[in-house]
């Protein structure tokens, strides 16, 4: 028997916005710690990374291990059918091939379920190791979005340089170019709207807009957002999830050929 | 020219 409770159904939703557009479908590994999804786009140049931690549910059952492959399109459209506030409850039975999701009103009142075939996803699980990464911003979210969205105006892909004094996002094209220089905060007076720089080496990367456009869909869930970047390998991306976990993007750079 | 890598060239399948 699984059975997770949220008291809201926002932060579902919002999850749900911030992975589809990447992915069509994803499953979802459930265990005494918690729910993981794993999955790369079918480009194979993305992954995202989703870690709910069981203790932050309101409620949280999972007698034996269970994953769970899901179209998120479907999950998509049933978590639309949730008021934000309603409480929401998901539920499977160890080997079932449905899920229930179950949506109970704050007066208790009205109490909805929505029943979901499962599918079987024969998906790669990729190892990521560890990295210590030569540079880690942490910024506005807000702000990273903007300029993401600012800058594939002039290209289909963008170049972060990362040095101790600030971070450069430029694009450049048959429009014309851009570049958007952030200083590092010199006081906080605000910890979400501070930026932050951590760097051991200064580092140049380019990656492709498009993905960088719809890892920022998490943007509501987190004020801050934090990149991580070393010479040749992927960025990650990541978005924590108040107290429930968090959410990682990892983009492929492009390379020289 | 750059061209657009592949995270199967960075990340090991387990």
């Amino acid at each position: 028997m699984f059975e997770a409770r949220l008291m809201n159904a926002t932060i579902l939703k919002k999850i749900l916005d911030a992975v589809k557009d990447l992915l069509n479908e994803g499953t979802f590994d459930c265990s005494d710690s918690g729910i993981q999804l794993q999955a790369m786009d079918n480009s194979h140049v993305s992954l995202v990374s989703l870690t709910l931690r069981s203790d932050s549910f309101d409620k949280f059952r999972c007698d034996r291990n269970l994953s769970m492959g899901m179209n998120l399109g479907t999950m998509a459209k049933i978590l639309k059918c949730a008021n934000n506030d309603d409480t929401v409850t998901i539920k499977a039975q160890d080997n079932a091939d449905t899920v229930t999701f179950m949506f109970e009103s704050q007066n208790h009142e009205k109490v909805s379920d929505y029943e979901m075939k499962l599918m079987n996803l024969d998906q790669e699980h990729l190892g990521i190791p560890d990295t210590d990464y030569s540079c880690v911003v942490r910024m506005p979210s807000m702000e990273f979005a903007r300029i993401c969205r600012d800058l594939a105006q002039f290209s289909e892909s963008m170049v972060i340089c990362c040095t101790k004094e600030g971070v450069k996002f430029s694009a450049s094209g048959d429009l014309g170019s851009a570049n958007v220089k952030l200083a590092q905060t010199s006081n906080v007076d605000k910890e979400e709207e501070a930026v932050i720089i951590e760097m051991q080496e200064p580092v140049t990367l380019t990656f492709a807009c498009r993905y960088l456009n719809a890892f920022t869909k998490a943007t509501p869930l987190c004020n801050q957002v934090q990149l991580s970047m070393s010479a040749d390998v992927p960025l990650v991306v990541e978005y924590r999830i108040s107290d429930l976990g968090h959410i990682r993007y990892y983009l492929a750079p492009k390379i020289e050929e | 020219s750059q061209t657009q890598g592949r995270l199967d060239s960075f990340f090991k399948v387990i």
